[in-house]
């Protein structure tokens, strides 16, 4: 059996919030080591894999490996009637046909129960080799998301080009062009706010913008987001969490 | 303009 208490259920409201756009339905596969999740878009254009490490929570019991086949739309309607600041505990048996979650306030004087029914979901499993990249940005995830906000204005692709200098997000459409740089900026004062790259070869590649601003909805999990890419394989845009990540792999655009 | 590839091409099925 499952028993998951999250001491801030904030963060997996967030966390639906940040997944349930991409993806219709997914089995929350649950172990000793934590809960974790991977998912193909509908279109199979990019790939969502969270993971919510053990240590996140207190208490974190899982006997054995269960596959919570979850409706995330249901799951995040429900998540809406917890409070910002409840604790949430997750609760399954080994038959796994529905998920509890207990939602306690902070004074705890308001406890509201509810269940999810779980249903079968027969989902492919990707392997993902490790990967040396060509360039890793690391930027204020905020800022990645207007960008991609921004530029979504003028086309539906966007041209990331990133040189030791600094990162070019640049689109082209039929009302004009725009660009936005940044520049490796390692010394500013906030750290926070940094642009550094890592870099082994310049890269230039086109993305879908309507993807990237989908994933920009895990803003909220991290005040910074990196940017993974090499020529002609997917890029890895990664939100790091106290105790885990959620990582989404976006497929170039390839050829004129 | 460029074609869009399917993430499937480029990690095999476990």
């Amino acid at each position: 059996m499952l028993e998951a208490r999250l001491q801030t259920g904030a963060l997996l409201k967030k966390v639906l919030e940040a997944i349930k756009e991409l993806i219709t339905d997914a089995n929350f596969d649950c172990s000793d080591n934590g809960i974790a999740l991977q998912a193909m878009d509908n279109s199979h254009v990019a790939l969502v894999a969270l993971l919510l490490r053990h240590d996140g929570f207190e208490p974190y019991r899982c006997d054995r490996s269960l596959a919570l086949g979850v409706n995330l739309v249901s799951l995040s309607k429900v998540l809406r009637c917890a409070g910002n600041d409840d604790i949430i505990t997750l609760k399954a048996d080994d038959t796994a046909d529905v998920l509890s979650l207990t939602f306690e306030n902070t004074d705890n004087d308001r406890i509201s129960e509810y269940e999810l029914k779980l249903m079968d979901i027969d989902s492919e499993h990707l392997g993902i080799p490790d990967t040396t990249y060509e360039a890793v940005v690391q930027m204020s995830s905020a800022e990645f998301a207007r960008i991609c906000k921004d530029l979504q204005v003028l086309s539906d692709s966007v041209q990331i080009d990133v040189t030791k200098e600094g990162v070019k997000f640049g689109a082209k459409g039929e009302l004009g062009s725009g660009a936005v740089t940044l520049k490796q900026n390692g010394n500013v004062d906030k750290e926070e706010e940094a642009t550094l790259i890592e870099l082994q070869q310049n890269v230039s590649l086109n993305f879908s913008l309507k993807y990237l601003v989908n994933f920009t909805k895990a803003t909220p999990l991290a005040s910074r987001v990196s940017l993974s890419m090499s020529s002609e394989v997917p890029l890895l845009v990664e939100y790091k969490m106290e105790a885990g990540y959620i990582r989404y792999y976006l497929a170039p655009k390839i050829g004129e | 303009a460029a074609a869009q590839v399917s993430i499937k091409s480029f990690f095999h099925t476990v």
